[in-house]
């Protein structure tokens, strides 16, 4: 028997929208330890990866390890279904070839559930090492995502240099070129305002602002994004989820031809 | 420039 609840669907709602455009679909691999998502994209370009611990859920059993695989767009026509301030129930059998979601209101005066089919999908599952990396970036979730908007009316590619004093973000094409950069910040009243870079080596590195922009899709799970690089090596974009995990985005940088 | 897969980076399990 699998049973996870929020007392809360908006949760679940912005999760679903951080990586529904990424992904058709993705197997949900649920443990007692949470539930992880992992796979690429599309494309294989990018991967995301998703954790939630048992913990952070209202109530949380999971009996025997499951790996629910799931259509993204079937999951968000139920989400839609939901209310923001609904209880948002999950539940499976063991071996189950379908998941029921359960939406109770606050007042507990309506309950709706939705049973959906499972797949069977044929997922690798990557092993990401622990990597040191170069440059660590902690900035507001808002302006990355502005950025990242921004940028990508000039070129398909963003170039991101990380120094000491900073970062920039530069792209250049037909129209021109345009260049953002971003101090560290010191003594900012509010936390989720400050850019902090943690620097061993100064970096520079290019990415396709098209992913980029896929994944500020998760803006609204958190008020900080964390950028983790280091040469020749994916980016990690992580988006960390209030008390009950985080999102991770994989994209490696473009090569020279 | 060229965009690798980021299957290439990380090992399969």
């Amino acid at each position: 028997m699998f049973e996870a609840r929020l007392n809360n669907a908006t949760t679940l709602k912005k999760i679903l929208d951080a990586i529904k455009d990424l992904l058709n679909e993705g197997t949900f691999d649920c443990s007692d330890s949470g539930i992880q998502l992992q796979a690429m994209d599309n494309s294989h370009v990018s991967l995301v990866s998703l954790t939630l611990r048992s913990d952070g859920f209202d109530k949380f059993r999971c009996d025997r390890n499951l790996s629910m695989g799931m259509n993204l767009g079937s999951m968000a026509k139920i989400l839609k279904c939901a209310n923001n301030d609904d209880t948002v129930t999950i539940k499976a059998q063991d071996n189950a070839d379908t998941v029921t979601f359960m939406f109770e209101s606050q007042n507990q005066e309506k309950v709706s559930d939705y049973e959906m089919k499972l797949m069977n999908l044929d997922q690798e599952h990557l092993g990401i090492p622990e990597t040191d990396y170069s440059c660590v970036v902690r900035m507001p979730a808002m302006e990355f995502a502005r950025i990242c908007r921004d940028l990508a009316q000039f070129s398909e590619s963003v170039v991101i240099c990380c120094t000491k004093e900073g970062v920039k973000f530069s792209a250049s094409g037909d129209v021109g070129s345009a260049n953002v950069k971003l101090a560290q910040t010191f003594n900012v009243d509010k936390e989720e305002e400050a850019i902090v870079i943690e620097m061993q080596e100064p970096v520079v590195l290019t990415f396709a602002c098209r992913y980029l922009n896929a994944f500020t899709k998760a803006t609204p799970l958190s008020n900080q994004v964390q950028l983790s690089m280091s040469a020749d090596v994916p980016l990690v974009v992580e988006y960390r989820i209030a008390e009950l995990g985080h999102i991770r985005y994989y994209l490696a940088p473009k090569i020279e031809d | 420039m060229a965009q690798p897969s980021i299957a290439s980076y990380f090992n399969t399990r």
